[in-house]
């Protein structure tokens, strides 16, 4: 129960919020209790949630970072947690890069966002963190709060030279600050299987990881279908239940499952 | 001369480093001669350049902006200027995060990069800056210092909806530190013109933003061969000067230069 998972890559795009979002549907439909964090001043999970203006919501991550930080008492669940289809959702705005600075002089400033969760590990069977393109304060925050952290990457070089740095960042949190983290894999994501570049790709990466990171059977197809459920405020899964790329992300709901997650 | 162009966008992956390269090189084939900033930690730009392990390099960006802020001697340009095809780039690394967190209590913090860069206003027509997914005190710098931005964006939703932040950024900027900055336009990257939904979202920025900020008429098209170019260190340009997107970033170069630039 309430097991916390980061949602982390600091390359741009490579599809961390929509793997936030499809797998969170994808576990609740297998019956999974989720709350939904977007931890990204951009957002961009929060407009998924259908909020236009992410930045005119009374109460967000932030305000809660800053109860923390403050030492005050918490508003009330009701207040901020946003609701869709079964999902849970703390949302984010702009406000929260602010956080960053104000983080520098804060004891313990890598621990908050882990004393922030435990209010609510008890309800959801999962915490899923959809972290921002960068391996700052606020990211080192989520891989400090998680139990495990997953890794949406592309088949493209950029991408897979990323991972290096990625990985070093993990090893020092883990050294550091949170012996107990692990990786639970990395998920391909906007996978088109018929380039002979991505075969290459592909290849580099299981060479170079697939000893010590498991890199999950399940590949994301890229699919325009992803961008059209984005702009109605679904996740991929709910707007084409029969799409491949739809089936994909339910299948790699199963798969994280599959390995005792 | 020496006008210096920042390529911002805190969205992630909507091709800011991809358009930094091919619009340098284009340039350069129309007979400009250009100088490239890699000021993205993740180094993206300088691994484009074919260098495996950025933070190997001796002397980066990095070292650069703290010879400014430490007032000391600049090293010797040949000490850190690559070449490659006719175009040069100052290098980066990862060390360049390190600047964000120094830059907190330095005098006239946002303004650090602009100063290094007189330095190299009058060996080029064109010095173009490739930031990273964000909007925090780097960019800030990349705004301060430069002439103009240029706005790689996706006709993706998430992508589009970004642009208000950035364009408030820029506002910001321009009323209280760079006043005479101004926006080139906006890209369109990464454009698959047989969606409906594309031409939804062009429709959408067109609507939202043509009348006072130009969306440039090349339209970059998605392609394979822009990520085989950069497995191969190369502009898509030099690796297939005949494919769509080549010439489409080619069209693009002169579009830019008939505006006046
Ligand atoms: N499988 C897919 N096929 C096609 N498009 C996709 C797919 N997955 C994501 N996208 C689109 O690609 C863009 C980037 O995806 P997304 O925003 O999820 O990545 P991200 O890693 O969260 O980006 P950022 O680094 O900016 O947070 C979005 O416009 C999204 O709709
Ligand atoms: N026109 C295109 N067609 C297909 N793929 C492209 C195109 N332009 C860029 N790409 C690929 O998409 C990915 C993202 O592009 P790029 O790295 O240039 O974006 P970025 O905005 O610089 O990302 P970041 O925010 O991480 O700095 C890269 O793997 C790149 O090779
Ligand atoms: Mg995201
Ligand atoms: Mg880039």
């Amino acid at each position: 129960k309430g097991r916390i998972i980061a949602i982390a890559n600091q390359k741009g795009g490579v599809g961390k919020t929509t793997t936030t979002l499809n797998l969170a549907y994808s576990l609740s439909e297998l019956g999974k209790k989720v709350l939904l964090i977007d931890f990204d001043p951009q957002s961009n999970l929060t407009m998924c949630f259908g909020v236009d203006r992410p930045d005119e919501l009374e109460t967000t991550i932030y305000d809660l970072m800053m109860c923390i930080i403050d030492e005050k008492e918490m508003p009330d669940k009701s207040k901020y947690i946003l609701s869709f289809n079964n999902l849970d959702l703390i949302p984010c705005s702009i406000e929260l890069s602010a956080v960053e600075m104000s983080l520098v002089n804060v004891m313990s400033r890598e621990v908050i966002l882990k004393m922030l969760l435990e209010n609510f590990k008890n309800d959801y069977d999962f915490i899923i963190i959809d972290c921002m393109p960068a391996l700052g304060m606020l990211t080192v925050n989520a891989l400090a709060a998680c139990d495990s952290v997953l890794i949406p990457a592309t088949a493209q070089y950029l991408s897979a030279k990323g991972l290096e740095l990625l990985l070093q960042t993990i090893a020092r949190v883990k050294k550091r600050i949170n012996p107990n983290i692990t990786i639970d894999g990395i998920l391909v994501t906007m996978f088109s299987d018929r380039t002979k570049l991505t075969k290459e790709i592909l290849n580099l990466m299981n060479d170079a990881y697939s000893e010590y990171i498991r890199i999950f059977e399940s590949k994301i197809p890229v699919s325009i279908k992803v961008g059209e459920a984005s702009y109605r405020y679904k996740s991929v899964i709910e707007y084409q239940p029969k799409s491949k790329v739809a089936l994909a992300y339910q299948e790699f709901g199963k798969e994280y499952l599959s390995y005792g997650n």
